[in-house]
């Protein structure tokens, strides 16, 4: 049959669920052994902080989405944690790959990096499903319908009180770890990474100003371009 | 036919960038 949109849509949502579903909704005996190798066990830390994301993300998709849809928000969490231990796994065997360590207690206890690749699941998750789009994109087959629009991204970052700088980081190592992601799903997160290079990085609230500050301070002293260049 | 411009170097991972080393 020819291929239409809705048709595209379905096939991504469910290639997305097909492979979701042999990840369990708890850490896989490979990631409990990463958990345990730490110098300080972060499963409990990670537990709670889960919970409490979830609770968050609830709260706002349905206010977002509206209170009847509350059972999508928690259907779109649960693949979205899924997703976020797919992709720890793969991230934590190419890191041990690369450097030949199995400690990985300081990132696996950084509630920033858990906050950004659970953020991430979860934006390719809702991209599969249509929710988010771009306000200002050119594929955004739910324009017109405000309930959807207002999940699009950034709209994530706002629910974790998440920096767009640190929401970046992930991105690349995120599209490496999992090759099965779709095309589409690639093109969604480059134009999110885009974004917050050209323009969400920038906004005045952002830490990258400061880390700027502390660059400079710490030596690194280049010459400023001039506004030209 | 989209693809994503890799522009990490290879010694660089997500260790690196939540500055775990």
């Amino acid at each position: 049959p020819p291929q239409t949109p809705i048709r595209a849509a379905m096939t991504s949502i469910q290639q997305l669920r097909g492979d979701l579903i042999s990840s369990g909704d708890q850490p896989s005996t490979t990631l409990n052994t990463y958990f345990k190798n730490c110098t300080v066990d972060p499963t409990q830390n990670m537990l709670t902080r889960l919970e409490t994301l979830e609770q968050l993300f609830s709260q706002r998709f349905g206010q977002a989405v509206g209170p009847r849809c509350l059972i999508l928000g928690k259907q779109r969490f649960a693949l979205g944690v899924r997703l976020y231990y797919k992709i720890m796994e793969a991230m934590l065997k190419s890191e041990e790959k690369r450097l030949s360590v199995q400690n990985f207690s300081k990132l696996l206890n950084d509630a920033t990096f858990h906050t950004s690749l659970l953020a991430c699941a979860l934006e390719v998750v809702m991209a599969t499903y249509g929710e988010s789009s771009f306000k200002t994109g050119g594929y955004n087959h739910a324009a017109g319908d405000s309930a959807e629009t207002d999940v699009c991204f950034p709209w994530i970052l706002h629910v974790f009180n998440l920096a767009a700088f640190d929401f970046y980081k992930v991105i690349e190592s995120f599209i490496k770890a999992d090759p099965t992601l779709s095309k589409d799903t690639v093109k969604h997160l480059e134009t999110c990474e885009n974004l917050i290079m050209e323009r969400i990085a920038w906004r005045t609230d952002s830490p990258l100003f400061e880390l700027l500050k502390q660059e400079h301070e710490g030596g690194a002293v280049e010459q400023v371009e001039t506004p030209a260049s | 036919n989209h693809n994503y411009h890799f522009g990490l170097e290879d010694h660089e991972g997500i260790s690196e960038l939540f500055d775990c080393d």
